[in-house]
């Protein structure tokens, strides 16, 4: 463990917990992609399958219960609450995200460490991971809304992607068996689709403050 | 060995 990589697990959980936070307090997620956070949701189930046969630390075990928690809680909120689901997007929202969790599928069993159910899901939610802001990015495009996609959440969102960069780049420098490409190239491929939502997002935040009326 | 396999990152 390095403290890049200890920042970015707490700057990811708390992104999550601000926009949890965010839709629970204002009762509405206009403007939040439930396909995203579904693929967010399967990632965590399908990359913490070791969750009850490896024990690694402590640490370790209690972040993937709670990221797995607030995950699901997220979607459970955005498809159950009778209230919060009321402001869903559900005619914007229209990525067809079974594609990518097909192809994440495909290139799991093609490129893994190793042949095994545990490892090609772990390799199956890395993938997954890179790609599953893409519902999010089409829907902030279409809606412009940017209400509950606090500058907070995109903030740490973020930061927990330039720590895990800062992270392998310590870990490629310091370990003798660097073994950590899958990771490595599929989480540059997820800092460039966050670096596209990031300038989207810039520009729907520039467009509604332009909009606001001046007080 | 072992932790070949083991991925201690979250």
């Amino acid at each position: 463990m390095n403290i890049f990589r200890f920042a970015g697990d707490m700057t990811h959980l708390i992104s999550i917990l601000v926009l949890l936070l965010k839709i629970y307090a204002t009762k509405s997620c206009a403007g939040i992609s439930l396909k995203t956070q579904e693929l967010y949701a399967l990632v965590f189930v399908t990359r913490y399958l070791d969750l009850f046969t490896d024990f690694i630390s402590v640490y370790n075990s209690v972040m993937k219960v709670v990221f797995i928690l607030t995950s699901s809680a997220i979607v459970w909120c955005m498809r159950r609450h009778r209230i919060v689901k009321r402001s869903y997007d559900q005619a914007l929202d229209t990525f067809r995200h079974l594609f990518l969790v097909l192809g994440c599928l495909v290139l799991a069993l093609i490129v893994h460490d190793k042949f095994t159910f545990q490892e090609v899901f772990w390799a199956f939610s890395i993938y997954l991971e890179a790609v599953a802001i893409l519902p999010q990015l089409v829907l902030l495009q279409r809606s412009g809304n940017v209400d509950n996609l606090t500058g907070q959440y995109v903030f740490f969102l973020g930061a927990y992607r330039a720590f895990y960069i800062l992270n392998w780049i310590y870990r490629y420098l310091t370990e003798q068996h660097f073994r950590l490409w899958i990771s490595c190239i599929s989480g540059l491929v997820q800092t460039a689709l966050y670096a596209d939502f990031f300038y989207y997002y810039y520009i729907s935040w520039k467009n509604n403050s332009k909009l606001q009326l001046p007080s | 060995t072992g932790d070949a396999c083991t991925h201690d990152e979250l």
